[in-house]
């Protein structure tokens, strides 16, 4: 099971369209202070089904919406695409790639689909836990988190190898 | 449940006194269960870098408490690899010497794991399949430029970029 | 004491701005009380880098909160001087261009405040006035070593040492 | 009012003596992970007069003492002195140097010296304040707390300005 590529347009920082490739092995992202690295990380979050508006560093889901430059109108719709190679069948379905992808409006309203077919979050999260992707607490590590793996209590870290068992 | 958590604790265990003399080219470190009821029981952690004495978790410096941290996150996926990890700028509060077998190590897991990388050290870029750059060119506007390893530096927007 | 505060918070506000637009070359950021007393109200702070909307604080990226936070210090540190500030890798998480733009803000303060800085980044050695380079070369033991600007390795033992 | 040097021997990891030179500008202090630098920090922290174990990264006092290497045995003291130039008699001392030492040992026993005399550490707390060094929480910024100052409650942002005034 590989991820092949994530698309996103109007999250955060990213206006235009994204498409980030990924490699079998390791895909580094560079860039100065500010400008849209952990924003990235946020969309992937987010797609796997992060629900809490505070865990995507904002204040209310509205945030994770483009909300314009000093030249450029804020937009109306988030939407972000992650694309999993599906030619081993490991998933029970019959394309050969699989695409999940999830949208918020400024209305509130949200939108799921799965190959351009529109669904429920259940159905997507579903899909996930067959992959295994984004289930663990333990593969994603957010910027300045790395520490607290060893520095929480002795029960968080029963809970990262709970999630293991 | 009780003994698929045990099986668990204990090849992690294992693992993590491998991971630790790796990253740390020597010293020792342990997991084990607090007192009390196995099912509920919390975890501590041991960690001693080379030649020093056996002390509190807490007398560990910034670098040396990230690195643990990286050995255990190892250990836990040789028990139970995730398909994809995400680490946003792990290697922050590493020297030159540990990011580079930070850097080292992470490879050896790309069989099983496909990894996305978040750094400003040059050593775990060179370590990168594909890299991308992000630029703020226009403020406040993120988008995508191809990077050449050596300069890291921006230049036109394109697709991935593999390293020369 | 009411009125003290008020100074001192009406003083640190204006410096804020400054201070900010100098590390962030444009923006602009604010200080504000909240709703209430003023004896006893919290304060909420506006930062906006240049370019980019007015957002929460907490939208703000890893280096550009740290940037934000030390603008806020070097404003007190205007009304306030303290004879002696100890950073410890506080330009951990910022890139190079803003290492600089930090460093480079630093000297400015010299002439009232002497600094012990802690840091990885050769940008900040170079911006100071003593280097000194502590070792391990026992393991366990840490000595105090020379340390050339250039190459920042440690070599015999010796007292302070100013860079070329 | 500057600071001329710091001392130390049988602090943490620092079991020989170590000198620092202050410039009056930056000094600045580096090495490999794990190697001391932070260990510094603690030790001005601790004889600036920081009573709390914990606030020095340690269980109990007995942590800042020299706890051996695989090679060395451990010691029974720690001592750190700082030295405050008073060539411009800002402090109320007719010497030129202003000495102030704290000791603990392994016994729990604590002992503090202005210029190598034994005092109390009430008094070295009055002689800093008329210096103003160490009183304020916003001249010492340890590792990894640099964004606490912005992500901190509005209280704890208030309480900084107010340190100030
Ligand atoms: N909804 C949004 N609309 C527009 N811009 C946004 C939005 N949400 C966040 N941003 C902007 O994204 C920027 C932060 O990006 P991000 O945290 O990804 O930076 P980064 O590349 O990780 O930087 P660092 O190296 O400092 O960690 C902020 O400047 C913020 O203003
Ligand atoms: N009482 C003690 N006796 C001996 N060694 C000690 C004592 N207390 C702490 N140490 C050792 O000091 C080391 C930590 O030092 P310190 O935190 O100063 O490192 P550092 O140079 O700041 O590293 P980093 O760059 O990772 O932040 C630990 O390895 C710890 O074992
Ligand atoms: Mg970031
Ligand atoms: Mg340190």
């Amino acid at each position: 099971m590989r991820l092949s590529h994530l698309e996103m347009i109007g999250f955060k920082s990213f206006s235009t369209r994204l498409k980030v490739k990924f490699s079998d092995g390791i895909t580094a992202v560079v860039g100065p202070n500010g400008c849209g690295k952990s924003n990235i990380v946020d969309a992937i979050r987010w797609a796997l089904g992060e629900h809490r508006a505070t865990s995507l560093r904002g204040d209310r889901m509205e945030d994770i919406i483009f909300n314009g430059t000093a030249a450029r109108k804020p937009l109306g719709m988030a939407e972000v695409s992650l694309t999993i190679d599906n030619s081993e069948q490991m998933l029970p379905v019959e394309y050969s790639e699989v695409t999940i992808t999830r949208r918020y409006f400024r209305s509130g309203a949200s939108e799921y689909q799965i190959n351009k077919v529109p669904c429920r979050l259940k159905d997507i999260t579903n899909l996930l836990l067959d992959t295994g992707m984004g289930a663990h607490a333990y593969s994603i590590i957010e910027q300045g988190m790395v520490e607290s793996v060893v520095n929480g209590s002795p029960l968080e870290r029963r809970q990262l190898i709970e999630e293991a068992a | 449940a009780r003994s698929r958590f045990m099986t668990t604790f204990e090849e992690v265990r294992t693992n993590f006194m491998t991971t630790f003399q790796t990253l740390f080219e020597g010293g020792e470190a342990d997991l084990m269960l607090e007192e009390g009821d196995p099912l509920e029981a919390g975890i501590e952690i041991m960690a001693r870098p080379g030649g020093k004495r056996l002390q509190s978790l807490a007398l560990l410096s910034g670098g040396e408490t990230a690195l643990t941290a990286i050995a255990l996150l190892f250990a836990i996926y040789l028990v139970k690899p995730s398909p994809f990890c995400v680490f946003d700028e792990v290697d922050a509060p590493l020297d030159d010497a540990n990011v580079r077998r930070f850097a080292g190590a992470l490879r050896q897991f790309t069989s099983d794991t496909q990894f996305l990388v978040v750094t400003h050290n040059k050593r775990t870029m060179e370590a990168a399949d594909y890299l991308y750059g992000i630029t703020m060119e226009e403020p406040g506007l993120s988008k995508m430029v191809s990077v050449r390893l050596e300069d890291a530096e921006s230049d036109a927007e394109s697709d991935a970029l593999e390293p020369a």
